[in-house]
């Protein structure tokens, strides 16, 4: 399972590389 | 372990016919009415309409649905409704049993359960009382009746209308369904559509994947595929570009055509449709009944597969294409996510689903990090080296969604430690199984969260 944060750091990263 | 507090879902519509006829053109209307064979009544949509009715943005009352002037191409079939409708029963159990209704405190329970009295077998009614489903779909005819024929599954209704039927129903069967609550599939404005960047900025997407098909690497192994595509081409002629008009040819990506010039997509279509009902690849074909042609042909459906993978996988691993398809929706959950802890306890919890197309689901697969697409792969197998692509050693790159897949995104309260504390955790399962990611700071020495 991911805690909250990884799942939105996983999402931050994502976007930044756009 | 854990309570579930929250469903996000992607799935890929189900089984579906294919997107045009490749066949010669004196065959195409033999070819059309096998597949209108396959396709669903009238009444079927009817009968789903009344009970998930499609709520389409205004913008779209214009030109309807994207794909409903081609019938019967690019339909969802009998077969699809029927494994859309199987797989939303398996979350209709799922979600019955392990939801967050499941373990409340007496008191909790009854505020919940409301009307029901306390059942505690959830059906039709009970488990829109727990959730609160929010559908939606692309604007495509057999994305929405994929939602229906997915949520028709999860609340479990034994239809009497069964797909191809077309007898008007008996009183008493239509009293069974009333009164119902409606759950609409919702179509966003093509703007802000989340579940299609193809659809939604096609300018931005043109750019993005020509950039990538004019890579020096993409054009070298792309053009390995060429023989392959010409003898595709010489098969099935509705796959050679160069013969068709200017306005009838699809739009190609970029101003230079890839070496590979032919639509992946559509030839990867007719062996996949085609093998889904039995139809042999040479059928409605010059060829047809000549079984050394269909031989020849069924040795090209893995190679054709192959490399509509091998394409998409480039456009995947470039960050900026892959951060303009699957970044939206998800920033789109994890929004939602986030605020689900905060939802009252007599609060119902989201149960969202998205209906989408194979290249959103792979690229979300992509973009969350799935150790199977990502992570390094110890050895190249045979079936690589023979086909010249040893240089691809990274995860099992050929995987494609299958028809019904999903992906689904759970959140889920747990205890910390056996301290009593609450701390909600997210789970990933790709169609049913638990999905591992890798970092995505740590892509490279494939380091796991």
């Amino acid at each position: 399972a991911l805690r909250l944060s990884d799942f939105s750091r996983i999402v931050n990263h994502l976007e930044q590389v756009g | 372990g854990g309570i579930v507090e929250g469903v996000w879902l992607f799935h890929r519509h189900g089984d579906r016919t294919t997107n045009r006829p490749l066949c010669a053109d004196h065959m195409i209307e033999l070819e059309s009415e096998f597949w209108r064979s396959k396709i669903p009544s009238e009444e079927t949509y009817d009968h789903f309409n009344e009970r998930f009715p499609p709520n389409l943005h205004e913008s779209h009352a214009r030109h309807g649905y994207l794909d409903a002037k081609r019938e019967p191409y690019g339909r969802l079939t009998c077969k699809g409704i029927e494994q859309m409708r199987t797989t939303g029963r398996r979350f209709g159990l799922r979600y019955e049993q392990y939801g967050h209704h499941a373990r409340r405190k007496k008191d909790q329970t009854v505020l919940l359960r409301g009307k029901n009295n306390g059942r505690v077998i959830a059906g039709d009614g009970d488990f829109l009382d727990y959730w609160d489903v929010q559908a939606c779909s692309t604007n495509y005819l057999r994305t929405i009746a994929s939602a229906q024929s997915f949520l028709d599954g999860v609340f479990g209704s034994t239809s009497v209308l069964r797909p191809g039927m077309t007898t008007t129903p008996k009183q008493n069967d239509l009293l069974s369904y009333a009164p119902v609550q409606q759950v609409p599939i919702n179509v966003r404005d093509r703007s802000n559509d989340t579940l299609n960047a193809f659809d939604r900025e096609p300018a931005l997407m043109r750019n993005l994947v020509s950039d990538v098909m004019s890579s020096p690497n993409f054009c070298e192994r792309d053009a390995r595929a060429a023989p392959l595509a010409a003898r595709l081409a010489n098969f099935l002629p509705g796959l050679n570009i160069h013969k068709k008009k200017k306005e009838q040819q699809p739009k190609l990506f970029g101003e230079k055509p890839p070496p590979s010039n032919i639509n992946w997509i559509h030839a990867t279509d007719h062996f996949v449709c085609r093998a889904s009902h039995g139809l042999p690849y040479t059928a409605y074909s010059a060829f047809e009944n000549d079984e050394s042609v269909e031989s020849t042909m069924a040795a090209m459906a893995s190679p054709t597969l192959a490399h509509l993978a091998w394409r998409f996988r480039q456009w995947y691993l470039n960050e900026e294409l892959l951060s303009a398809v699957a970044a939206p929706p998800l920033r789109e959950i994890e929004g939602q996510i986030c605020s689900a802890p905060f939802l009252g306890v007599e609060e119902r919890r989201p149960f969202v689903v998205y209906s989408c197309h194979d290249v959103t689901l792979l690229s979300l697969l992509y973009g969350i990090g799935a150790d199977f697409l990502i992570k390094k792969k110890k050895r190249v197998n045979g079936f690589d080296a023979m086909n010249g692509i040893e240089e691809e050693e990274w995860g099992s790159w050929r995987w494609w969604p299958a028809y019904a897949s999903t992906l689904a995104f759970e959140l889920v309260r747990v205890d910390e430690r056996g301290t009593g504390l609450d701390s909600h955790v997210i789970r990933i399962f790709l169609n049913g199984k638990p999905l591992k990611v890798v970092d995505p700071e740590m892509r490279k020495e494939g380091i796991m969260i």
